[in-house]
């Protein structure tokens, strides 16, 4: 699974994600990130989201758009509320992966619970930043 | 005026230092880059959000190296289903594909449902259809496979052949 979210100049947010899916899925087996709300999620009043994982757990725990909720109904930030649903509701319902999430300030989150994530940010200062491992 | 940021991932799970050679680790991070190279260029000119993340997608799906477009997974069929969204913070316009082989980039089929129609997901040969209608470029099922993924696939059938395949997910969303 691949993904980027973006906060652009004029404050706009977007998310967009793309996958294979499970090496030996089922047929027909859809994963998280065509379902707006799991894996993919973006609303200017809250946060961008593109997520990686086990499908089926960030489905049922509707992770992309509970990221949104504790922003909007909790008053989270956007990083203690990606944090909370990576490293709490997925991590300790079986849901191995991570999720790189951006807000309308530009700010930036990524965070897995899993042994590694593929991620890079850059910045308006152009500061080019990739991670594999912690 | 907002000063814009990007974020990129070509994935997670049991990604394995052990397993990773300087060579591989270096290709996987130059795959990251060019993704964010592609995604700045745009924001930097003042583009949009939409535009800048479906650039940067595209990157990711025709490197080979990640699970998506160019280089996806394999059914336990042995054929390649890929699936694709994007969503609008501006206006919450949404569109996705689910199950499709075709496209180069299902990301752009994934926007032509957004911007070519009233639905949000589209499957089946309706979602091909309007993507091949907006000018997205298709390219054979060849183009897509790759022997690190087929190898894959044959061993985890193997395991599941010989009970041993393990229920960690992480190991096999690539």
């Amino acid at each position: 699974t691949v993904g980027a979210v973006a906060c652009d100049m004029q404050g706009n947010l977007a998310a967009a994600t793309s996958t294979g899916g499970m090496t030996a899925k089922a047929p027909g087996r859809v994963g998280d990130t065509p379902v707006i709300g799991a894996g993919t999620y973006a609303d200017n009043a809250t946060c961008a989201v593109s997520g990686t994982g086990h499908g089926e757990v960030f489905i049922r725990f509707t992770a992309a758009a509970e990221i949104a909720a504790r922003m909007r109904h909790g008053g989270q930030s956007l990083d203690q509320a990606a944090k909370h649903v990576v490293m709490q509701d997925l991590a300790q319902n079986d849901g191995s992966g991570g999720l790189i999430a951006v807000d309308a300030q530009g700010n930036l989150s990524r965070p897995f619970n899993s042994e590694g994530m593929y991620r890079g940010t850059v910045t308006q200062d152009g500061d080019f930043q990739t991670d594999i491992f912690r | 005026m907002t000063r814009f940021s990007l974020a990129v991932h070509g994935g997670a799970g049991t990604i394995r230092r052990a397993n990773l050679t300087p060579q591989a680790e270096a290709a996987y991070h130059n795959g990251l880059k060019r993704a964010l190279q592609a995604g700045h260029a745009v924001l930097a000119d003042h583009g949009s959000a939409m535009d800048a993340v479906t650039a940067a997608v595209c990157v990711l799906e025709d490197e080979p190296l990640f699970n998506a477009g160019r280089g996806a997974v394999f059914t336990s069929d042995g054929v390649q289903e890929m699936d694709a969204a994007v969503m609008d913070g501006a206006t919450r316009m949404a569109g996705a594909v689910a199950g499709i082989l075709g496209p180069r980039n299902p990301v752009m089929a994934a926007r032509a449902v957004m911007e070519h129609t009233d639905h949000v997901m589209l499957i089946g040969p309706n979602a091909l259809k309007v993507a091949r209608d907006a000018g997205v470029p298709f390219e054979d099922a060849g183009y897509f496979f790759t022997q690190a993924r087929w190898d894959a696939l044959q061993s985890t059938l193997k395991m599941r052949r010989d009970g041993i395949e393990d229920s960690d997910p992480a190991r096999r969303h690539g």
